[in-house]
């Protein structure tokens, strides 16, 4: 059409056509097909703009150090038969991967977008809720694995010599008049001492998610010390979202390609 | 961005070299009369050059590599050969008008990893088969 085609010669010394704006934009949007993604993500808050790195950020770029790892230790291994090396302990800091990391195709962590404590009005128990959004599961990818990952902090309340039984329930129906449908999903007996990452396996919960459409989890978290009695989660030093930024709670969420056609033709 | 080809390497080792080590995996090997034969050549997908790092995390770009090279008779074995490629290229010295060389393509691809931010700002790490070529062959 008569556009001009500026051409030039590549440092290398091959010609290189400068494409026209609308080319870029084609190139772009078939990439991003290749990568699998309907657009260009638009994060809400630039890398600027962002604070000190938050957990999820900071686990899942240890996971894709370990992932990348691993499949240069397969090339290498492939050219010349070196024994593949073992994924070495992480810095105590961040949290380690999770243990279906090489077999999974896509890893979602999802952000806490919501939270809420109960206070203790009729002599009720203790717990808090944590509120994540699903809308970006992944469309024909099954789920493999979900964890939930909290950080646990020495606590302030006078338990620190007992054990502590925390449970973890999904929240499966909400009733205006009543009590949720609470699911149990994972339960954790620890000293009250401890300190550090606490990993619950909630992968029961992803049942739902696909079949159900049900986009909005909510997981329910109650401790008790072991004669029964309720505590307050904060008290024992489980972070919530006020808590520092590298040591906030998320889920991760691994899942693999259902066999189907390699790329779905246009 | 595409690289002219560039000389590597060679790890000191005293086994044999691996066949993607032979002269050719990125040296100009070309075939008795001149023409470059079946290799890979280096090619970098540059995330950065895309202006994608606002919510690309890692990597800033990979190495998809491509395959070029002439798949003429006779194909060494670093041509990573088929039977068929063979038998095609011998019909195609005899006749060169009806049946065409076999073609330079890759034999063996691997995956390539992505860390990104989605528009939640939940962070996604994908892993995208089929993305890097290992190695080219004749087809």
């Amino acid at each position: 059409s008569g556009s001009v085609v500026r051409r030039r010669l590549h440092a290398a010394g091959f010609l290189q056509r400068r494409l026209s704006g609308g080319e870029r934009r084609d190139v772009q949007r078939e990439i991003l097909a290749v990568l699998g993604l309907p657009g260009r993500p638009r994060p809400r808050n630039p890398p600027s703009a962002r604070g000190p790195a938050a957990a999820a950020p900071l686990f899942m770029l240890d996971l894709y150090h370990a992932v990348a790892g691993e499949e240069e230790a397969e090339e290498e291994e492939e050219e010349a038969a070196v024994s593949r090396p073992v994924l070495t302990g992480l810095s105590t800091q961040s949290p380690p991967p999770g243990s279906v990391v090489s077999r999974a195709d896509t890893v979602v962590s999802l952000v806490n977008v919501g939270e809420l404590r109960e206070h203790r009005r009729e002599r009720g128990p203790y717990w808090k809720e944590f509120r994540f959004d699903l809308t970006q599961v992944p469309a024909g990818e099954s789920v493999t694995a979900a964890e939930f990952r909290i950080y646990k902090a020495r606590g302030v309340s006078g338990h620190s010599n007992s054990s502590l039984h925390i449970s973890v329930y999904e929240i499966a129906a909400e009733h205006y008049n009543r009590e949720s449908d609470l699911f149990l999903l994972d339960v954790q007996d620890l000293h009250a001492g401890t300190e550090g990452w606490l990993v619950f396996d909630v992968t029961a919960a992803s049942n739902h998610w696909l079949v159900d459409q049900k986009y909005n989890l909510g997981l329910r978290l109650y401790v008790e010390t072991a004669d029964g009695h309720s505590v307050d989660p904060g008290s024992v030093g489980l972070l919530g979202r006020r808590g520092p930024r590298s040591k906030q709670p998320f889920m991760v969420t691994f899942f693999r390609a259902s066999p189907g056609p390699a790329r779905i033709p246009r | 961005a595409a690289k002219g080809p560039r000389r590597r390497q060679h790890k000191k080792s005293n086994d044999l070299p691996h066949p993607n080590k032979l002269p050719g995996i990125f040296d100009d090997v070309h075939a008795a009369d001149g023409r470059q034969v079946c290799r890979r050549h280096e090619l970098y997908v540059s995330f950065q050059d895309l202006g994608w790092l606002d919510w690309v995390i890692a990597p800033q770009g990979y190495s998809a590599y491509y395959c070029e090279g002439e798949c003429a008779f006779p194909l060494d074995s670093c041509m990573n050969a088929t039977n068929h490629a063979i038998l095609q290229s011998l019909v195609h010295l005899m006749k060169p008008e009806a049946v065409p060389k076999a073609c330079c393509a890759p034999t063996k691809l691997s995956a390539t990893s992505v860390l990104y931010y989605d528009s939640n700002n939940n962070v996604i790490l994908k892993k995208h088969r089929n993305m890097v070529v290992k190695s080219c062959g004749c087809h």
